[in-house]
């Protein structure tokens, strides 16, 4: 699965995501891409992009909850993410990641498995492209 | 105000050890054209939302990665690719799913936000507005990989001797 998330001059987040899917998947099955509010969200605060298995990114309508979170708890996009990421998906059993960006430029890459393939330039210029953990 | 974009190509069971000097460049050079791709658009004054499309473009272009050219294999030996575009100025959102022949389904996700009066559509419906809208479609041998492929024969054999659907090996599941 690909996606992007961007913060534009005008303040405006956007977030997209692409997959063909899981090998051998049952014809028919979707998955947590086309749900909105699971592998794709965007509104005022940020915009969160997954890629990972997708049904259980579903059941815990992932990118809505970053979002809520910010918007509830006041958390930081990093926190939220890393609250759902890390916390909410291996409790249901799921592995993956998302990209994130939040209306003040800021960005997070977490994920709960090997490698992510992952590239980002946050609001501070700053540049990062990596596949492995720790890179 | 500053710009931002970050972009993922997959995640899963991606070890050092597991990957070539070539095939390693191949992806990081792939990430940062869809980087750049996206991030040309924010530093042009262009929306967010033509940046991510941008992006996620040119990684559906590229083979290497398991959306538009480079996706993975169904069980009945056919690929149904799936897209979502999110505006959060607007709180705006399209989605696609079950696409065989749409080159870039981001932007057919992208049409079905912007001139249809729905969220989500599927199939062979999907497909009709894609070719209302003049999108470009392709043949099934653009999306073929043989790497996908290979993928799609090696799960299918294990499952015909009794492996379960969730054991999937990681590597294999996502392409």
């Amino acid at each position: 699965t690909v996606g992007a998330v961007a913060l534009d001059d005008q303040g405006r987040l956007a977030a997209a995501t692409s997959t063909g899917g899981r090998t051998a998947k049952w014809p028919g099955r979707i998955g947590d891409t086309p749900v909105i509010g699971a592998g794709t969200w965007a509104d005022g605060d940020c915009a969160v992009s997954a890629t990972g298995h997708g049904e259980y990114f579903v059941r815990a309508a992932a990118g809505h909850e970053i979002s809520a979170r910010i918007r509830y708890l006041g958390e930081t996009l990093e926190q939220a993410c890393a609250a759902v990421v890390q916390d909410d998906l291996p409790r249901l059993g799921g592995t993956g990641g998302v990209v994130a960006v939040d209306k003040n430029g800021r960005v997070a890459l977490p994920f709960n498995c090997e490698g992510m393939y992952r590239a980002a330039i946050d609001g501070q210029g700053r540049a990062t492209l990596a596949i492995y953990r720790g890179e | 105000m500053p710009i931002a974009i970050a972009l993922h190509g997959g995640a899963g069971t991606l070890r050092r050890s597991e990957m070539d000097a070539a095939a390693e460049q191949a992806y990081r050079a792939g990430l940062a054209r869809a980087l750049e791709a996206g991030h040309a658009v924010l530093r042009a004054g262009g929306s967010a939302l033509d940046a991510v499309c941008a992006s996620v473009c040119a990684l559906e272009d590229d083979p290497l990665f398991n959306a538009g050219r480079g996706s993975v294999y169904t069980l009945d030996g056919k690929q149904e690719m799936e897209a979502a575009v999110m505006d959060g100025s607007r709180q705006d959102a399209g989605s696609v799913t079950g696409l065989g022949c749409v080159q870039n389904p981001v932007l057919l996700a992208r049409a079905v936000m912007e001139r249809s009066p729905h969220v989500t559509l599927g199939f062979a419906a999907a497909e009709d507005f894609a070719r209302r809208e003049g999108l470009d479609m392709r043949p099934p041998e653009y999306f073929h990989t043989d790497k996908r492929w290979q993928a799609l024969l090696l799960e299918k054999e294990r499952l015909a001797s009794g492996g379960k659907d969730e054991d999937i090996p990681e590597d294999r599941k996502h392409g």
